[in-house]
């Protein structure tokens, strides 16, 4: 190469500056793919509707840093299963299965509607991978008589996800009040339009070790 | 570390801004709108060896000048990164769930020579 365009750092030509610019974006698109531990870029086969994102990204506090090698989670119900009988629905969530095992806080946010009636007695279960016949885990009750978002703890060892990744949860709703029934209850709780749509926050821990350590180069 | 003017031959920090419309990515990057790749060039001669950056302190420079006038054997020395920052990203995960997370070690802020 000819010494006068040399570049200083690596002996190569002098990148004109449209060169650069088309390596840098390369190089950002690595690198971001990289940090994120992914293949590829995600193709969004679904939209999220833009309210139940505004609420997720509320939820996230985007300000706040998240601890040292954490991550947090919102994963809305991609399936929301009301025919399983008038008492009962099943919630779907497609988790990744690598965060099985570094799971440490998780809650079920449910909206219960103005305009429900009495008291609401709710239990959830975690079901295996079929419609939640026989083999079932108790998870977590809650009752309440206001209406809004509910958060219901659960214990994060429930959660835990085949390989698939794949989490049912199933909702029991039993009437407190005599003259209130739960019919249709399913139907008045878990919108599946998707401005109340039902989700899941959950933190984890990065999962390889030293993940915070500084890399030396 | 200065940012690197175009004549400036010595070790420097590069700033570029790249924002994830240009990338396309804004689809599946929900917050931030892009960020500041930097990278660090420039030539490392043997007296800038080891030195925290170009606007070192009185003492080191003098230090520099005395290894500069008694060359000792040439090692190479490069220009790296002393000093960078995690970024915090909110992104849509391959099923859709909305991820924040901390990418370590993202963002260069300071270069020197090795």
């Amino acid at each position: 190469q000819s010494t006068r365009s040399a570049c200083p750092s690596c002996g190569g030509p002098t990148l004109a500056p449209q060169g650069e610019r088309a390596l840098v974006l390369e190089l950002a698109k690595q690198q971001i793919l990289e940090g994120l531990h992914l293949t590829s870029r995600p193709r969004i086969t679904r939209p999220l509707p833009q309210a139940a994102l505004t609420r997720a990204l509320r939820r996230l506090q985007p300000k706040s840093m998240v601890p040292g090698n954490r991550e947090k989670v919102i994963s809305f119900a991609t399936i929301i299963d009301k025919s399983t009988s008038t008492y009962r629905s099943m919630l779907t969530f497609q988790l990744s299965p690598l965060w099985s095992h570094h799971l440490y806080h998780a809650r079920l946010w449910l909206h219960v509607p103005p305009s429900f009636p009495g008291t609401l007695y709710l239990r959830i279960f975690r079901c295996g991978t079929t419609r939640c016949r026989g083999s079932r885990t108790f998870l977590a009750e809650h009752q309440t008589t206001s209406s809004g978002w509910h958060a219901l703890t659960l214990p994060s060892s429930g959660l835990r996800s085949e390989e698939s990744g794949v989490v049912k949860l199933q909702l029991e709703f039993r009437p407190l009040d005599l003259n209130s029934t739960a019919a249709g209850l399913p139907r008045l709780l878990l919108d599946t339009a998707g401005q109340q749509r039902p989700f899941l926050e959950l933190k984890i821990r990065a999962n390889e070790p030293g993940a915070g350590r500084a890399r030396r180069r | 570390t200065p940012t690197c003017e175009p004549e400036t031959p010595l070790c420097c920090r590069r700033d570029h801004y790249v924002d994830f419309q240009e990338l396309g990515w804004r689809d599946w990057i929900l917050q931030p709108e892009g960020y500041q790749l930097n990278y660090c060039s420039g030539q490392c001669p043997p007296h800038l060896a080891g030195s925290p950056g170009i606007a070192a302190s009185f003492h080191s420079a003098v230090f520099s000048l005395l290894k500069a006038n008694n060359p000792w054997p040439a090692g190479s020395s490069c220009c790296v990164p002393t000093a960078r920052r995690p970024l915090s990203l909110l992104y849509l995960d391959h099923n859709g769930n909305v991820v924040k997370t901390d990418v370590p070690d993202m963002v260069v802020e300071a270069c020197g020579c090795s």
